[in-house]
């Protein structure tokens, strides 16, 4: 099998993040809901941060999430 | 806070440490855990009770991967640590991720400083954006005490003040970037990248990022003061010489040069001089230009020594200026001076001020 790209990684990276500290909903269908909502989360996830929020996945973004950081999410609904 | 509020409905709460970690000694672990709950008994009326046995209020344990709650760690980094919002059952628990390398020092994840940010989720903080905070959800080492205003005031308002007023210094809020009347304290360059330190944080500007990063001193450099008067990079020797108080630090890169700190005077100041207030280096004539109160002075890199005839007036060696200087920096042939909210740019050659903008104009506020 070929070998995940490093931007594949990012996104897998982000994927999962944003799963877990933004409540980013798991098995979205299809690739336009998918990419909004994950837009959506890395734009709350960047106000938080203070960064630029351009629901992007730039390199500061991609700094801060891989940061050692505490398991608990951010915002939302604590479960 | 947690959503809804969530809180203990006392104030005396038990805990209770389930195991320990292999990496520090019981008793290490025992204090870092007291500690950092004494940290929020410092500034609320709430009581700490340690178990040895039995159901307590907030179970502490160090767990790997899965470790019971179906809530896996992740290994080594990433995941450090995570906490239960008070309630019953697994509320106000605690997990501790034992992949991870836990120190009492800063060689690696000081348990002290998780804890006392855990120990905030046990008993009701959710996290805060502002950078300077312990409920900031990523980890950052600093000495001194660990709560922010905002930490203060996330804790207070759920359980209130402590009675006993005891006096606590809280750690100053983060600077704001773009705050209009921002002052720094010193400006560097450092391999391409810039470097501007404000109190206890600085912030890292790189020509590839659009944002810039802003970090706690200490948790880069936990053994520099929490304060740098003024910073210059010296690109032929490949070092950034930081100032603090009478005392210099050099960096090679980002990691500290053995022999420093220094005393200021070796560079050949007289003992009156207390501080630093900037400092920048013009690198085709070799000189450093070092600003201290009205006076600047300068030193010749090559032979390693003062100049004659400093130190000279600030204001009639760079006219159009202040008199005084918070931090300077040398770029493309060009002097950036500090002052205030104002930036200065200032031609060495035509020796007059082409350019004001406001301090901050640099973080494209």
């Amino acid at each position: 099998l070929p070998l995940p790209s490093g931007e594949n990684d990012n996104f897998l990276l982000a994927e999962k993040y944003l799963r877990r500290f933004y409540g980013l909903p798991a098995g979205l269908q299809g690739k336009k809901g998918s990419s909004d909502a994950i837009q959506t989360k890395i734009k709350e996830m960047q106000k938080f941060f203070n960064l630029e929020v351009t629901g992007n996945l730039d390199n500061n973004t991609l700094d801060v999430m891989k940061k050692a950081r505490c398991g608990v999410p951010d915002i939302g609904e604590y479960n | 806070h947690f959503p809804r509020h969530l809180k203990w409905d006392k104030n005396n709460i038990t805990f209770r440490i389930l195991n320990y970690t292999p990496d520090l000694k019981k008793s290490d672990v025992d204090r870092a855990i007291r500690n950092a709950l004494n940290v929020w008994s410092d500034v609320t009326p709430l009581t700490f009770k340690k178990l040895h046995e039995g159901i307590a209020d907030i179970m502490i344990s160090f767990g790997s991967k899965e470790h019971g709650d179906y809530n896996p760690f992740d290994g080594p980094n990433g995941l450090l640590a995570h906490a239960y919002p008070p309630g019953k059952g697994i509320g106000g628990d605690t997990h501790f991720d034992e992949d991870e390398q836990w120190t009492k020092d800063s060689s690696a994840y000081n348990l002290f400083i998780v804890a006392a940010h855990e120990l905030g989720h046990a008993l009701g903080m959710s996290h805060s954006s502002d950078p300077g905070a312990l409920m900031y959800p990523v980890y950052s080492y600093a000495t001194g005490f660990p709560l922010s205003g905002d930490d203060i005031e996330g804790i207070q308002a759920l359980y209130g003040p402590n009675p006993d007023s005891k006096k606590v210094k809280p750690r100053p809020i983060a600077p704001n970037k773009c705050d209009p009347m921002l002052t720094f304290d010193a400006v560097t360059e450092l391999r391409g990248e810039t470097i501007v330190f404000k109190d206890s944080f600085y912030w890292r500007l790189h020509p590839q990022m659009t944002e810039p990063d802003q970090i706690l001193i200490q948790s880069t450099w936990p053994s520099l003061p929490s304060k740098v008067d003024a910073a210059y990079e010296n690109p032929e020797k490949d070092i950034v010489f930081m100032f603090s108080g009478i005392k210099m630090w050099a960096l090679n890169g980002y990691n500290l040069v053995n022999g420093y700190p220094k005393y200021i005077h070796k560079l050949g100041l007289p003992k009156t001089i207390r501080k630093i207030d900037a400092a920048l280096h013009i690198a085709d004539k070799g000189k450093t230009l070092l600003f201290t109160d009205e006076e600047y002075w300068s030193y010749d890199e090559a032979a390693g020594t003062m100049d004659r005839g400093y130190p000279r007036s600030i204001e009639e060696d760079f006219p159009g200026m202040d008199d005084e200087v918070d931090a300077a920096a040398f770029h493309h042939g060009r002097l950036y001076f500090f002052h205030d909210h104002i930036q200065y740019e200032y031609s060495y050659t035509y020796r007059k001020v082409i350019g004001i903008q406001r301090t901050n104009s640099i973080f494209n506020c």
